[in-house]
């Protein structure tokens, strides 16, 4: 499903260069729920952006669902982006001027081009735990955690086969984490593949198999 | 030190209100270590917002250093967030165009009206783990535990008497997170003032005292 070849991810600065990713080779299978551990700096997020084809290897090559991502067509890369792959950012990455419902909705739009009519977007808020007003509250009317929850719903808009998620639950109470995992386990019950950066050793029992990565190296 | 007094914080929406604090009363004294903890959604960075002075009651009274923050003139409240208060915000909010060093020396740079020539930026950024060239990278070109470490460095630059800290390991390695508790204790131990939230049990109980809050209300 998602297969790293000695991929590196070297940022050129002027202090040096920063070798964030340093040869990784990976396999992740269809259905796998993975869990990333390392230290703060470690190239997690990095890992993360070449498998959701946000940021290119400077070395190697990944291939995604067979495809070598070097050879993909733009278009095609745009749909694999958009449909097979659900992204839970360490940030967020919410639009500002967007309310949690409009946000939720978007990838909808880019996906069929028209404004929802299915009710998916409230399904999805409903699910994370946000309803009633909130879903109405820009991300700036809302605490850090309503924040993750909305980014959570957003990925899974478009229901897509592989999930990424970065520290999905690092603004969350345990027991709304656990509400949490107990969606991404339902998902992967489903047969989606999940791939998620923690850095709580509870959260990562939730997955079948712990990598850990030191300086871009996994161990 | 820090008093609030049937503190009640609304925000008036299309929806309907939104009691983010609904009447806190809290004592907390010079010196004293205290974790705030609670669901999401519960209150907290409002309540930390309050005490930082950025944001003030819709009802009720905050005194801090026994003085009523309604009555106090602009300027003395501007001492106060920028001398007395150190703020580590739960989104970090670094300044962009900045590098990590710049965005601790900034504080400095306020309060003196002149370049930081003393090395204490370095220093600190050295104290939370960043050192060599990370120091000259601006924001984006930092992990997500690394920009938190930037924001912690920042807090600490006017040594102040007061240090609130929304949720200051979220991004963090548990080793990671372990060195930054050991800075805390060490500034406790100085005599500092500290108010942190925390969504961890492991991380709440370096404080003295844990409060829980809960739909905008102490328990
Ligand atoms: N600017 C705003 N306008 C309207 N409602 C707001 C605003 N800011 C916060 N709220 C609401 O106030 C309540 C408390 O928010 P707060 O950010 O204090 O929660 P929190 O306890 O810090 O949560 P978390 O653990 O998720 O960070 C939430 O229901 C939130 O949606
Ligand atoms: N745009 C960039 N330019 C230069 N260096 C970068 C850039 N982005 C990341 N880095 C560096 O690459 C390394 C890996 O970063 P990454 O964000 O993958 O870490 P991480 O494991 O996710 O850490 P955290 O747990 O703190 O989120 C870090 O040393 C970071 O400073
Ligand atoms: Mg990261
Ligand atoms: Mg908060």
């Amino acid at each position: 499903c998602i297969r790293l070849e000695d991929v590196k991810r070297i940022y050129q600065m002027e202090a040096g260069d920063v070798y964030a990713l340093n040869g990784v080779t990976l396999d992740i299978g269809v259905g796998d729920f993975v869990a990333i551990m390392g230290a703060s700096g470690s190239g997690k997020t990095t890992l993360l952006n070449q498998i959701g084809c946000l940021d290119q290897p400077t070395s190697g090559n990944l291939f995604i669902e067979g495809k070598n991502t070097r050879e993909l067509p733009d278009s095609e890369m745009t749909d694999l982006r958009r449909d097979a792959i659900g992204f839970i950012f360490q940030k967020f990455n919410l639009i500002p001027l967007l309310t949690a419902f409009e946000n939720v909705e978007y990838p909808l739009i880019l996906k069929t081009g028209a404004r929802d009519s299915t009710g998916r977007p409230a399904e999805l808020l409903r699910l994370v735990g946000l309803d009633g007003g909130h879903i109405h509250h820009t991300p700036n009317q809302l605490s850090g955690g309503q924040q993750q929850r909305v980014a959570i719903a957003r990925a899974l808009a478009n229901d897509p086969r592989i999930l990424l998620c970065d520290e999905p639950t690092g603004n969350l109470d345990s027991k709304t984490g656990q509400q949490i995992m107990d969606i991404l386990t339902d998902l992967n019950g489903q047969g989606k593949t999940i791939v998620m950066v923690t850095h709580s050793d509870e959260i990562a029992s939730f997955a079948d198999r712990i990598i850990t990565i030191r300086d871009g190296v996994i161990q």
